[in-house]
C-alpha cells in the first residue's frame, strides 16, 4: 500500500509527454 | 535546453573526460578494493572526502559489516602427464589447502549432468570443469555452485573454467557459496586454455595429476561503508532518485571496469547536474555500495535500513555492466513507467542512444525492484565487459574516457529528469 500511495499518477500520459519534451 | 546542456557538458564541453579521471586517480592510488581490505576503506575515505570537496550535499558514510576474506599464496601444478604450472585465482570464500597443497588425480567434466553421471569417477578427486561459455548468466553457476557440487560426489577439490568470453590465459576470479551440510573443499578458476587442454588429455584416457596450493583464510566480518552525496530536491525533498555503482572490486587489477567506472558515472551525473546549477524537484541520491562482489552485502544492509521509505522512492538506478558506449537503458517497472521512460530517452537522441530494453537490474538495485520500485541499468557491449571481469585485466586501460563522457550524459540525463518531473514514476 505505501509503495502505491506516493505514485498516483495526476497527469495524463500525453501530459507527461509535453512535460519531458520541455527538458529537449 | 536542460538534456542538450548536460550532453554538451559532459561529452564536448570542460567536463569531458573528469570521472575518468577522477577513477584513475582512485585506481592508480589505491588499487584494487577487495570487501574487508585496507584498499576499499582508504578509497572509501578518499572518496568521500572527494564527494565534500565537489560540494555535494549530505555527503556521509552508512555502515555495514562486510565479509573479509584473503587468498594467500596459491599455486597449480600439473605434475601428470608433464610438469606445468597453471594460472589460478581462488575463489572468493574458498577454504585454503594444507600446506602441501593437494596432490590428485583431476575428473574432467562439461556439466554437472555429466559430474552425476560419473559421480563414482569423483571420489577423492580434483573436479575440474570445462563448461562451455554460453552467457555470464548461465555459466556462473559453475564458479558459484561447482565446488559443492563436487564436494557432494566426494571429490577433495574444484577447479573452474573462468566465466569468461574471451582468454588470452587469464583466470577470472568471483564469489562461490558453501552449502550447509555439505564438505567444504578449496576451489579455483583456472583459464579457458588450460580447462579445454585438459579435456583434450583426459579425452585420450591419459591420467592428470595436479597439486593445488593455496593459502586463502576467511576472517570474521569486518566494518565498512556504503558512501552517500546528495542534491537534495526542491519540492520534494523526501523523494528519491537513487544513481548507484559498488566501490569494492575482487583483489586483482585494478576494479576499474568492475565497478569503478559505474561508479564514477554515478558521481559524474550529479556533478555534472552541480555544475550546471540545475536542482531537481526531489532528491538525486548517489550510494557507492560495499562489498557488491560478496552478494550485494552493503546494498542488502542499505535496504533494511531504508525500506520504511520505499513508497519515496522513484527509480533506482545501478551501473554495473561497463561504462563503454551504451546501447541504451535496461528498465525493470510497470508499463506506464516504461512508456515514460522511453520519453525521457528520447532525449538522447543527440547521442543515438534512446532504446529501452527489458530486465533493469544490479545487484545493489534488486531488493527495491523486487519490492516493486522501477529500475534501471545501463546496458553495454556485454561481450567485451566480460573479457575483463574479475581478471588482472581490469585496469584503467580496458576503459576509454570518451565512452564514459557518453555514459555519463545518459546516466545524468535520465537521472535528473526522472527526479525533476512533476509526479513519481507509476509503479
Amino acid at each position: 500500500k505505501a509503495i502505491h500511495k506516493a505514485s498516483t499518477p495526476q497527469k495524463t500520459f500525453k501530459e507527461i509527454q509535453e512535460e519531458i519534451a520541455g527538458y529537449t | 535546453d536542460v538534456a542538450k546542456a548536460i550532453i554538451n557538458l559532459a561529452v564536448y564541453g570542460r567536463a569531458q573526460n573528469r570521472s575518468y579521471e577522477r577513477l584513475a586517480h582512485l585506481v592508480d592510488t589505491v588499487g584494487p578494493r577487495l570487501s574487508g581490505s585496507k584498499n576499499l576503506e582508504e578509497a572509501i575515505q578518499l572518496t568521500y572526502q572527494s564527494l565534500k570537496d565537489s560540494g555535494l550535499e549530505n555527503v556521509h558514510l552508512e555502515p555495514v559489516k562486510v565479509p573479509h576474506w584473503e587468498r594467500g599464496e596459491e599455486s597449480a601444478m600439473m605434475v601428470k602427464p608433464r610438469l606445468y604450472k597453471m594460472a589460478i585465482l581462488g575463489l572468493g570464500s574458498s577454504i585454503g589447502t594444507p600446506a602441501e597443497g593437494i596432490t590428485a588425480e583431476v575428473l574432467v567434466v562439461n556439466s554437472f549432468d555429466e559430474l552425476q553421471r560419473r559421480a563414482i569417477e569423483a571420489k577423492g578427486k580434483i573436479v575440474v570443469y570445462n563448461q562451455p561459455y554460453i552467457s555470464y548468466a548461465t555459466s556462473v553457476k559453475y564458479r558459484v555452485q561447482g565446488a559443492v557440487e563436487a564436494a557432494k560426489v566426494g571429490a577433495l577439490a574444484s577447479l573452474i573454467r573462468s566465466v569468461a568470453s574471451f582468454s588470452i590465459y587469464s583466470p577470472h576470479t568471483g564469489n562461490q557459496k558453501y552449502q550447509d551440510g555439505v564438505t567444504k573443499i578449496p576451489t579455483a578458476c583456472i583459464t579457458v586454455e588450460d580447462a579445454e587442454m585438459m579435456s583434450r588429455i583426459a579425452s585420450h584416457g591419459t591420467t592428470i595429476v595436479v597439486n593445488l596450493k593455496m593459502g586463502a583464510v576467511n576472517y570474521p566480518d569486518t566494518d565498512s561503508f556504503n558512501t552517500v552525496a546528495e542534491i537534495t530536491g526542491s519540492r520534494h525533498p523526501e523523494q528519491i532518485v537513487l544513481v548507484s555503482g559498488h566501490l569494492d572490486s575482487w583483489d586483482v587489477g585494478q576494479g576499474a571496469m568492475d565497478d569503478g567506472g559505474g561508479a564514477f558515472i554515478s558521481w559524474e551525473a550529479l556533478s555534472l547536474i552541480k555544475d550546471l546549477g540545475l536542482r531537481p524537484k526531489r532528491t538525486l541520491r548517489l550510494v557507492l555500495w560495499t562489498a557488491e562482489e560478496q552478494g550485494g552485502v552493503g546494498a542488502s544492509q542499505y535496504y533494511q535500513l531504508h525500506k520504511v521509505n520505499i513508497s519515496q522512492y522513484s527509480l533506482v538506478m545501478e551501473s554495473d555492466a561497463g561504462t563503454y558506449l551504451p546501447t541504451g537503458l535496461q528498465f525493470t517497472g510497470s508499463d506506464k513507467a516504461r512508456s515514460i521512460m522511453e520519453e525521457v530517452m528520447s532525449l538522447l537522441r543527440p547521442l543515438n542512444i534512446t532504446q529501452v530494453f527489458t530486465k533493469g537490474e544490479g545487484e545493489d538495485i534488486n531488493f527495491w525492484i523486487q519490492a516493486g520500485v522501477p529500475g534501471a541499468s545501463l546496458l553495454d557491449d556485454l561481450n567485451k565487459y566480460f573479457f575483463f571481469h574479475h581478471s588482472h585485466g581490469d585496469t584503467m586501460t580496458a576503459l576509454d574516457p570518451k565512452q564514459m563522457n557518453v555514459a555519463a550524459a545518459v546516466w545524468a540525463v535520465v537521472s535528473y529528469v526522472v527526479a525533476d518531473l512533476d509526479e513519481m514514476l507509476p509503479r
